[in-house]
């Protein structure tokens, strides 16, 4: 199957989203 | 929409009271299976560096219990990131929170299904960050390898710093404080 990969900046961008 | 994680992660806290067991000290969190439901939790709670020494965050896959006893962890090992007192204030917390966003991102490659969880134990002198892995048998001396490099490249280690590779069975065992190493990278 495939697989759910975050890069950091990605993580990162979304701490921030409300 | 949220965004969906890979796995499900367990985040459990261990309270250091010695007039409990080590397994009544060990408490389970809450779970997660979104980014945005991570940092709800990571924005909550207490940073490593501020617990009590003594103390420890695990963050494992869901159904992996933070314990070489867990059938998941019986034959796998640890990546080990040691860090003296002095620099909990500037690197702990960045580290642990680096090494999580590894875990959750699936950031391990083709090794990801190898990774079972995450702990880090803060302690009076030097505060250890472990990276359990489920399978440490020669075998897969790559793989673990792998995943050591891309620990030590997401940390921006150098090869100065160096981290190393335990058997949970010789950490067990361990006679005095220092546990074989397998591997140190």
């Amino acid at each position: 199957g495939t697989r759910i990969v975050y890069e950091r900046s990605t993580l990162m961008h979304l701490r921030n989203s409300p | 929409i949220k965004h969906p994680l890979h796995n499900t992660w367990v985040l459990w806290y261990y309270d250091n009271d010695r007039k409990k067991s080590w397994a009544e000290n060990l408490k389970e969190i809450t779970s997660f299976s979104t980014v945005e439901d991570f940092w709800s939790l990571y924005n909550h709670i207490k940073a490593a560096s501020e617990l009590k020494p003594g103390s420890d965050y695990s963050l494992f896959k869901k159904g992996i219990r933070p314990m070489w006893e867990d059938d998941a962890n019986k034959q796998g090992g640890r990546w080990l990131i040691s860090l003296e007192k002095r620099q909990r204030e500037i690197d702990l917390d960045n580290c642990w929170l680096e090494i999580m966003l590894c875990m959750i991102g699936e950031s391990f490659e083709g090794n990801a299904d190898e990774v079972n969880g995450a702990t880090v134990n803060v302690r009076p002198k030097v505060d250890k960050i472990g990276l359990w892995t489920a399978d440490a048998d020669k075998s897969k001396a790559d793989v673990n390898m792998a995943i050591g490099r891309k620990i030590k490249d997401r940390l921006n280690l150098s090869n100065r710093q160096q981290i190393h590779f335990q058997l949970h069975r010789d950490t067990q065992t361990k006679s005095g404080s220092a546990a074989k190493n397998t591997f140190s990278i």
